[in-house]
């Protein structure tokens, strides 16, 4: 699976998700990649959340939308949002993988309970982070 | 407020390890060069949209990644590749599931997002609307590389096991029994 957020100079924010599923799934299983709130999810008022993993954990949690809903309602800044959906919820049903957010203040957050997760960062004018394992 | 992009190619069973440096250095330089795009069309005051679009198409196009080429085979040594992609600023939303025939999965979920009032389409329904828009078509293979299909080949010698992307990997790699996939190290 691969993912991608922004903020842009304007202050909107986007998310996008993409996938080939998982080896040896079943025909016609969907995980999570292509459902807005539980793969992929943004809203300028809070975040943009793309999501990778055991994708029917994040389906079970709505994982993308309640990154936003945790920033919303319980006022939790975006990196404790962030760990709470990757660290506690997803794990305690034992789901494997992480995900990207930026808020609309430009924060961002990469949390993942796997091994290792591809990610790369970058802020404009400056240089690009890439980073592979923990 | 600072424009930021930030991207992922996937989580799981990475472990330096199991991870030989070459292969190491192509996968870093194609984050690098993936962010480093998207952060020329923030810089030149692109949308959030237009560089997430476009950051997921480059990684579509890595077969390094499980999204369109080199995405992993299913069960029955196809593929079905899904996508979305949503606008903060509207709300509005785009997806597509169960395709083999569009060349960038991503593209066809923008299209659906600006050209269409639903949100979500789905196998044939998808790729119909996506060929009339005028989305690039392919055949099925053009998603095929050879390391996916061993590690399919492997998941069904290993008790028929599901994998993560990144956990066929390791097992590919380690010529071992498939990884546990409940196996976590952090």
């Amino acid at each position: 699976t691969v993912g991608a957020v922004a903020l842009d100079a304007a202050g909107n924010l986007a998310a996008a998700t993409s996938t080939g599923g998982m080896t040896n799934k079943r025909a016609g299983r969907v995980g999570d990649s292509p459902i807005i709130g539980a793969g992929c999810y943004a809203n300028n008022r809070t975040v943009a959340v793309s999501c990778t993993g055991t994708g029917e954990v994040f389906m079970r949690t709505v994982a993308a939308y309640d990154v936003s809903a945790l920033m919303e309602y319980a006022n939790l800044p975006l990196s404790q949002a962030a760990d709470k959906v990757v660290m506690e919820k997803v794990l305690a049903l034992g789901g494997s993988g992480g995900l990207i957010a930026v808020d609309h203040q430009g924060n961002i957050a990469l949390p993942f309970n796997s091994e290792g997760m591809y990610r790369g960062y970058g802020y404009v004018g400056k240089e690009a982070v890439v980073g592979i394992y923990r | 407020m600072k424009p930021v992009i930030v991207i992922h190619g996937g989580a799981g069973a990475l472990s330096r390890t199991a991870m030989d440096s070459e292969k190491e250095q192509r996968y870093r330089a194609a984050l690098q060069a993936i962010v480093t795009r998207g952060q020329e069309i923030l810089a030149a005051n692109g949308s959030a949209l237009d560089a997430v679009t476009e950051a997921v198409r480059l990684l579509e196009e890595c077969p390094l990644f499980n999204a369109g080429k080199g995405a992993v085979f299913t069960h029955r040594g196809t593929h079905e590749l899904d996508a979305s992609i949503m606008d903060g600023r509207s709300l509005d939303a785009g997806a597509i599931a169960g395709v083999n025939h569009i060349r960038n999965p991503i593209l066809a979920a923008r299209t659906v997002l600006e050209r269409s009032p639903h949100v979500m389409f789905t196998a044939e329904g998808a790729e119909t609307f996506a060929r009339e828009q005028g989305l690039e078509m392919v055949e099925p293979d053009f998603f095929s590389t050879d390391e996916r299909y061993q590690q399919l080949l492997k998941a069904q010698a290993g008790n028929d096991k599901i994998l993560l992307d990144h956990d066929g990997e390791r097992q590919t790699q380690q010529g071992a029994d498939p990884l546990d996939p409940d196996r976590k190290f952090g």
